[in-house]
């Protein structure tokens, strides 16, 4: 029965598809995912600060019960330092039909040169989808435990956006909010950026990122870094990022192929 | 009573078309090879076969289910039949000729969320509806 059980087995061989095929597939699938073409990521940063928080919200999201056999959706469980998704960050989920993290544009070096007590951010907010509206919007910058201050010595996190970059005169800030922290604390400042990133949003031209100042009980200028904020040139998993929520202020079609 | 017009305008090759899946029809019934009633059965869509896990952070893949079965009378509870199958399904038993069973087809859809990178590294999580068959039944 040589060639009847050949004829089984090849009826049981996965179909292979042809190169074409699979092309088409994926295109068919991606179009389902709003994409236009498959994207290209750089490699190794699934262990970044901003995926692993964005990992946590996926993970509170899991309400599909797991059908039987099917181990398709373990939650895949973040290791080291993962931000936490606050409460706050599961209501905004719930009303979102999107969420993207945006890295830091600004160069990790500028740390090492800047002014001492000021940090700047930069996001590219060019890649949202046309028609989306931000209905939340938050910058994290985490807080190390740091040795060398007494436990209750505080700082003042002051975070502003750039509204103008005159070539000769100091920036034009507008203060968008503040945290008082203790030199014991840590874990994820978050500061609201529900209206920047809307402003941002509708004019582009206006994103001149933000500067983050830090200042002791005595309003004196200090490192971020020596007060344990993690910029620049931190570790990957605790570098600040910004997230946004978005909903979709009209209904999309599939466009046709 | 469907429109006697659909009768007349039926091409000859079509006759016979329809004559043969009838008659393989009666022979499956006589032979009392019983199909199975409307339901959900199992599908899974695997982004990793697709090779895409370089991208979509979570998940691997997911259940989509998908919906097969015969709307044929006697139509059972969990075959969640629409009030129009039910007559539909009454029509065709007493005239097969007339109109066909209905359809077996999603009645409920769930959502999924993808989390994966766009080309800047950035990360998007999305919700998509009505990816997963949650119920089937005869439309």
């Amino acid at each position: 029965n040589f060639s009847v059980d050949n004829e089984v087995r090849s009826s049981f061989i996965q179909r292979r598809l042809r190169s074409q095929e699979r092309r088409e597939m994926q295109r068919e699938i991606l179009s389902i995912l709003g994409l236009p073409h498959r994207p290209r990521p750089h490699v190794h940063t699934k262990q970044n600060a901003a995926p692993m928080f964005m990992l946590d919200l996926y993970n509170t999201i899991s309400t599909y019960p797991e059908p039987p056999g099917y181990s398709y959706y373990k939650p895949v469980l973040p290791t080291q330092v993962s931000p936490m998704v606050t409460p706050q960050d599961s209501r905004f989920l719930d009303d979102a039909d999107m969420v993207m993290s945006f890295v830091n544009l600004v160069d990790q070096e500028q740390d090492l040169l800047y002014q001492q007590h000021r940090r700047e951010f930069r996001f590219d907010l060019s890649r949202i989808p046309e028609g989306e509206t931000v209905t939340a919007a938050e910058f994290r910058i985490y807080k190390d435990f740091i040795q060398e201050r007494c436990e209750n010595e505080t700082f003042r996190v002051s975070v502003y956006q750039v509204l103008q970059e005159p070539p000769n005169s100091e920036v034009e800030l507008l203060l968008l909010d503040q945290r008082d922290v203790r030199a014991a604390e840590e874990g994820w400042l978050v500061f609201d950026l529900t209206d920047t990133s809307n402003l941002w949003l509708v004019n582009p031209e206006q994103n001149l990122g933000l500067h983050l100042v830090l200042e002791d009980s005595n309003g004196q200028g200090w490192n971020p870094q020596l007060a344990g904020l993690v910029t620049g040139s931190g570790p990957q998993d605790k570098q600040p990022f910004m997230v946004a929520f978005f909903k979709a202020n009209e209904v999309r079609f599939r466009s046709i192929r | 009573s469907a429109h006697k017009g659909r009768q007349s305008n039926r091409s000859k090759p079509q006759r016979t078309v329809q004559d043969a899946l009838k008659a393989v029809e009666a022979a499956t019934d006589n032979l009392g090879i019983s199909r199975e009633g409307c339901k959900k059965h199992e599908l899974y869509v695997s982004f990793r076969d697709l090779g895409w896990q370089d991208w979509i952070i979570a998940p691997e893949g997911y259940a989509a289910y998908y919906c097969e079965g015969e709307c044929a009378f006697p139509l059972n509870s969990y075959m969640n039949a629409t009030n129009h199958a039910i007559v539909q399904t009454l029509v065709h038993f007493i005239n097969p000729d007339t109109v066909p069973k209905p359809c077996c087809a999603p009645t409920q859809l769930h959502g999924i969320s993808v989390l994966y990178f766009d080309d800047s590294s950035n990360v998007i999580l999305k919700k998509y509806r009505n990816m997963v068959v949650r119920a089937c039944g005869c439309h």
